[in-house]
């Protein structure tokens, strides 16, 4: 305000100078504006990256101190709900797939990689030959770069990422987002999913009102959800291992590779595609956004592995709207919205042969995460 | 973007006489992974 004040009489002395002149200067613009604008932006933004740099540390010391942050919705969750998400996505998507003079892409490569940490020396190709920023996005790595564990009782890691949360999911099939607020799983992977945990409640609970609908559903999908109901809950007195349901939540960063390989060897038989949202889903917005991997686009996968059960979910996000199954080409995400309001019902594909579906083993690629 | 697992996995075998075949991971929050690493192991 003081600064403001000073300006605007700056601006009137310079006036009562040019008008007491007269002659010389006519309409010149007044001196001071554009510079005081200028200022007075910079100002601000340096302000603001103030203010979020004192919150990240304040946040990264209470983790340090072992405190575990609660969920806190704010101002900037409820406007991130305001705002058009999707066309900021697409408009995202488009700009960086904007072709490169091939002079000017090691820059623009090298700078993306300073900016986000990615590593260079990994990149399959020359700089050179990736024409746009998206191109370099979905960039694959040299062989070896990622040796796949051969033990044949292990489960890797599907992508490069931060583990943000793993566990075991007991009685209530949810997965903690941030202490104080958990989702549930079968939000996440959708009502007609066959976790088994509900296959098999969903057997002994039926009321009998739901009993008919649902037996032309089982009816379809009946040959694997018994097959995949947990012994746990089917035979108590079984003699063959019990089976829990485990769950691992990993987070990509910008700068991260961002291919999706297969954990397991395992037969992929249903894809399901949520329109969803695209909230960010860094760490800031797991706390401040509820139900974010419920509410977001994503893709889900399921099928079955050795040891039963298995689904994967990609969640997207703003800036990583698209993901892309190299099993399925033909799936497009983050496309414009039919419907502004209600979210719409998930889209389904059974992968043929039935009951067998797409086979991978551990470490095929899957799909990419891509931008826009 | 988030790639969430969810999986049927060995838990705890009934009879004491066997090896405890139970999955078990072997990241935990927080950390880097990279795609390849083992996440989680169980012994048959």
């Amino acid at each position: 305000f003081f600064f403001l004040r000073n300006l605007h009489s700056a601006t009137n002395q310079a006036r009562a100078s040019i008008n007491g002149s007269g002659s010389s200067s006519g309409s010149k613009g007044n001196p001071f504006l554009v510079p005081g604008a200028t200022v007075a932006t910079i100002f601000m933004l340096g302000a603001l990256h103030a203010r979020r740099m004192y919150s990240d540390k304040k946040i990264e010391e209470a983790r340090d101190s072992g405190i575990e942050l609660e969920l806190q919705p704010d101002v900037k969750a409820k406007f991130l709900m305001m705002l058009p998400l999707r066309f900021i996505s697409r408009f995202w998507g488009f700009l960086s797939s904007t072709e490169l003079p091939v002079w000017l892409r090691p820059y623009a490569h090298r700078a993306w990689a300073r900016a986000f940490h990615s590593n260079l020396e990994e990149v399959a190709l020359p700089l050179d030959q990736y024409a746009s920023v998206k191109d370099f996005f979905v960039r694959s790595l040299k062989e070896g770069c990622r040796p796949v564990d051969t033990d044949q009782h292990s489960l890797i890691s599907p992508v490069d990422g931060t583990i943000v949360r793993v566990g075991e999911l007991k009685e209530g099939v949810m997965i903690e987002q941030v202490k104080g607020f958990s989702y549930s799983v079968s939000s996440l992977l959708g009502a007609g999913s066959f976790l088994p945990l509900m296959a098999a409640k969903d057997i002994h609970q039926h009321d009998g009102s739901q009993q008919e609908n649902n037996i032309r559903d089982e009816s379809t999908k009946s040959w694997w959800r018994i097959s995949l109901a947990s012994p746990k809950l089917r035979e108590s007195s079984s003699s063959r291992p019990m089976k829990g349901l485990f769950y691992c939540v990993i987070y990509l960063r910008p700068g991260d590779y961002h291919r999706i390989h297969s954990p397991v060897d395992w037969n992929v038989l249903l894809r399901r595609h949520f329109s969803g949202r695209l909230y960010p889903v860094n760490e800031r917005a797991t706390r401040t956004i509820k139900n974010l991997y419920v509410e977001n686009e994503r893709v889900v996968l399921e099928g079955k592995w050795q040891e039963g059960y298995i689904a994967m979910a990609a969640v997207g996000a703003t800036n990583i709207g698209s993901i892309e199954l190299f099993i399925e080409p033909s799936l497009r995400t983050n496309q414009p919205r039919k419907k502004l309001l209600q979210s719409e019902a998930p889209e389904e594909r059974l992968y043929e042969p039935e009951g067998t579906g797409v086979l991978l083993k551990k470490g095929d690629q899957v799909g990419v995460f891509n931008m826009g | 973007s988030t790639v969430v697992l969810v999986f049927q996995a060995p838990a705890l075998k009934k009879h004491k006489d066997q090896l405890p075949s139970e999955f078990r991971f072997c990241v935990e929050k927080g950390d880097k992974v990279r795609m390849g690493e083992a996440i989680g192991r169980w012994h048959d």
